[in-house]
C-alpha cells in the first residue's frame, strides 16, 4: 500500500469520525444530509459485498466493517436518536436522492466491466459514491450558519478521493497496475465536485473566517 | 470474458 491510499483511507476515516463527534458531543447532526448519508450506506453494502467471501489483508476487513458500522449507525442516529434526530434540517434536505440511485444502477447496466452479479453492483457503488454528496453540497449551500465540524468533515471527505486519485496514478506508474477506468473516472467526478467547495474551504481558512457558500 | 477487476481498495 502506498502512501496515498493510505493517506486517502486516513483522510475518509477522519472524516466519518469528525462527523460522529459532531454527533455525539454537540448531539446534533444540524447542516447534515440525512440523504447523503443513506447514498453511503447504499454504496458501502453493494461495494463490500465481498467481506465475508474474498479476504485480501487485516487491514481491508477492518476498514469495511469499520465503514459498514459507521454509515448504518449515523443514519440509524439521525433517524431515531430522541435528541440528534429533532436537530436534522429536515425542511432543507429536500434533495431527491432516489433519482441518483436508478441513473447509476442503469448506468453499471451498461458500463461495466463484466456483466455480473458482484461488479454490476461494485461498479454501481463507485458511480453512486461519485454523486452521494450532491444533497449534502446543497444543503450546505442552503445553510446560514456551517459550524467548523460540518465544513471539515466535507473537507475530509472530498480529499479523501482526491488522495485516491495519486494513488491510482502511483499504482499506474509504480506498480504497472492494469487499466481501470470506472474507478478513475469515478473518482475524478466526485473530486470535480469538490472543487466549488475547496475554493470557499480554503479561502475561509485562509482568511480565518466563517465558512459560507454563495447562494 | 474479462477478468474481475481487482477490489483491495476501499
Amino acid at each position: 500500500m502506498n502512501v496515498f491510499r493510505l493517506a486517502g483511507d486516513m483522510t475518509h476515516l477522519l472524516s466519518i469520525m469528525v462527523l460522529l463527534l459532531k454527533i455525539h458531543s454537540m448531539k446534533s447532526c444540524a447542516g447534515i444530509s440525512l440523504k447523503t448519508q443513506e447514498l453511503y450506506v447504499l454504496v458501502f453494502a453493494t461495494r463490500y459485498l465481498d467481506i465475508f467471501t474474498t479476504y485480501f489483508s487485516f487491514y481491508n476487513t477492518v476498514m469495511k466493517i469499520v465503514f459498514l458500522v459507521t454509515s448504518f449507525s449515523i443514519v440509524w442516529y439521525m433517524r431515531h436518536h430522541k435528541v440528534v434526530r429533532q436537530t436534522y434540517d429536515r425542511d432543507q434536505d429536500t434533495f431527491r436522492h432516489h433519482l441518483l440511485v436508478i441513473p447509476c444502477f442503469l448506468l453499471a447496466l451498461l458500463i461495466n466491466h463484466r456483466f455480473t452479479v458482484r461488479e454490476v453492483l461494485w461498479t454501481f457503488s463507485l458511480y453512486l459514491e461519485a454523486v452521494a454528496i450532491l444533497p449534502q453540497l446543497v444543503l450546505l449551500q442552503r445553510s446560514r450558519n456551517i459550524d467548523n465540524l460540518t465544513g471539515n468533515y466535507v473537507f475530509f471527505l472530498g480529499a479523501y478521493r482526491g488522495l485516491y486519485l495519486f494513488n491510482w496514478i502511483y499504482r499506474y506508474m509504480a506498480e504497472k497496475s492494469q487499466l481501470r477506468w470506472i474507478p478513475w473516472i469515478s473518482g475524478l467526478v466526485q473530486t470535480a465536485l469538490y472543487a466549488d467547495f475547496f475554493y470557499y474551504y480554503i479561502k475561509s481558512w485562509k482568511k480565518r473566517e466563517k465558512l459560507q457558500l454563495p447562494a | 470474458s474479462a477478468a474481475e477487476q481487482p477490489k483491495d481498495e476501499l
